[in-house]
């Protein structure tokens, strides 16, 4: 099975985002991850 | 007497022929698996390439399949067999038994034992209240940044699909997209045409009430992002809330049953937009927010806590290969349910 999250969050496209606001994943693909391990910031 | 003893050696014969080609292809299997995983380690990916197997799933009746498949692995296993069948499972599918939240033989099942809980402290929520956790155990395939609500997904190199073939036509995303451009225009009367033409329609009903209204306001220009986490039969099943967030509506496609191996993804198109899915859909401090929970053959049902009474993986009545997908909005409408990070959501179960 798959599961498939689609989000919206902040990027730095938008003019009033400074870059420090924008939202990065933290993992790589491959990665093995768990329930409630950090996907982004 | 030469016939009757012809006889005698037909059956373990054809048994003996039937086990080896069995050992044979999958020997072939795991020979093949071996050379895909040396090659993503070198970093190489294999493009999409459908090929006869892929026609010929097409053809094979996996709904019905998956039923039985769920049928047998309901069966009760007698209490003394219980361990040596789910240490069985665990060793062939790498399960961690210790994390079991209870002893293995009160596990009734093998789909009882498959939908487990774990014990307490399993798995510890990250504390950062600015961070978005995994809802699920299992392996990255893809994430990134989504250029708008009709940007594609890459399923395998050389195929895509659409974020609203996945979520369906009626997302509330495609509303906020349709949002962003009046938000950029400005233009009030097309607000008020919009709201003439889809007065009756669930999303614009739930946007009037002022929670969700404003925060889709409040995040005029947001990024759109996505990822893609594929379970192996081994890992932990159940689905948890990556965020706090308001669930709003539900969307259930009854769709096909594909397997969702990394083979089928390199072989079968569209794969994730014609399997059976669920998509929850709502709102997070930074905006939409949605989850489509994707079935496969051995893991054709897809349970939620929030809507227990909802059942998938039912019996096709029509040969309609696409049935149009089911929505509900959940109460109170613009408000739906409210869920905690790290919240028991749902779970897959076998068959």
């Amino acid at each position: 099975s798959t599961v498939v999250l689609v989000f919206q969050a902040p990027t730095s496209k938008s003019p009033k985002n400074t870059d420090a606001s924008k939202f990065r994943f933290s993992i790589r693909r491959g990665d093995r991850i768990r329930v409630g391990q950090a996907l982004g910031r | 007497s030469s016939n009757s003893q012809g006889n005698a050696f037909l059956v373990p014969g054809a048994t003996v022929a039937t086990l080896l080609m069995l050992g044979v292809l999958h020997a072939r299997r795991l020979y093949d698996d071996k050379k895909v995983e040396e090659a993503r380690e070198k970093g190489i990916e294999f493009e999409f390439r459908p090929d006869v197997k892929a026609t010929f799933l097409r053809m094979l009746p996996l709904r019905s399949i998956s039923r039985v498949w769920g049928f047998l692995t309901n069966l009760e296993v007698p209490v003394w067999l219980r361990p040596h069948v789910y240490r069985a499972w665990a060793r062939a599918y790498h399960s961690n038994l210790e994390e079991a939240a209870l002893p293995l033989e009160e596990y009734a099942s093998l789909r009882d034992f498959f939908v487990r809980t774990l014990r307490e402290g399993c798995r510890p929520i990250d504390p950062d209240p600015y961070s978005l956790v995994s809802p699920v155990d299992g392996t990255i395939l893809r994430f990134g940044e989504l250029e708008d609500a009709g940007a594609m997904i890459e399923q395998v190199k050389g195929f895509s699909y659409s974020v609203t073939s996945l979520l369906g036509s009626h997302s509330l995303l495609s509303m906020i997209a349709e949002k962003n451009t009046q938000h950029k225009s400005s233009n009030i009367e097309q607000e008020s045409t919009q709201r003439e033409k889809s007065k009756k329609s669930w999303w614009w009903i739930s946007l009037a009430s002022p929670k969700v209204r404003e925060t889709v306001s409040e995040c005029p220009m947001k990024g759109l992002y996505y990822c893609v986490i594929y379970l192996k039969p081994g890992d932990y099943h159940r689905i948890h809330s990556p965020v706090d967030w308001n669930v709003l509506v539900r969307r259930h496609f009854s769709g096909r049953l594909f397997p969702l191996n990394e083979r089928a993804t390199r072989t079968i198109r569209s794969l994730y937009v014609e399997n059976e899915r669920v998509v929850l859909e709502g709102l997070w401090q930074q905006g939409f927010m949605a989850i489509a929970a994707i079935g496969a053959t051995n893991i054709g049902s897809i349970e939620l806590f929030i809507e227990p009474e909802l059942r998938t993986n039912r019996p096709r009545k029509k040969l309609l290969p696409t049935e149009p997908p089911e929505d509900r909005v959940y109460e109170p409408e613009g408000v739906g349910v409210m869920l905690k990070k790290g919240d028991g959501l749902a779970a897959f179960n076998m068959g």
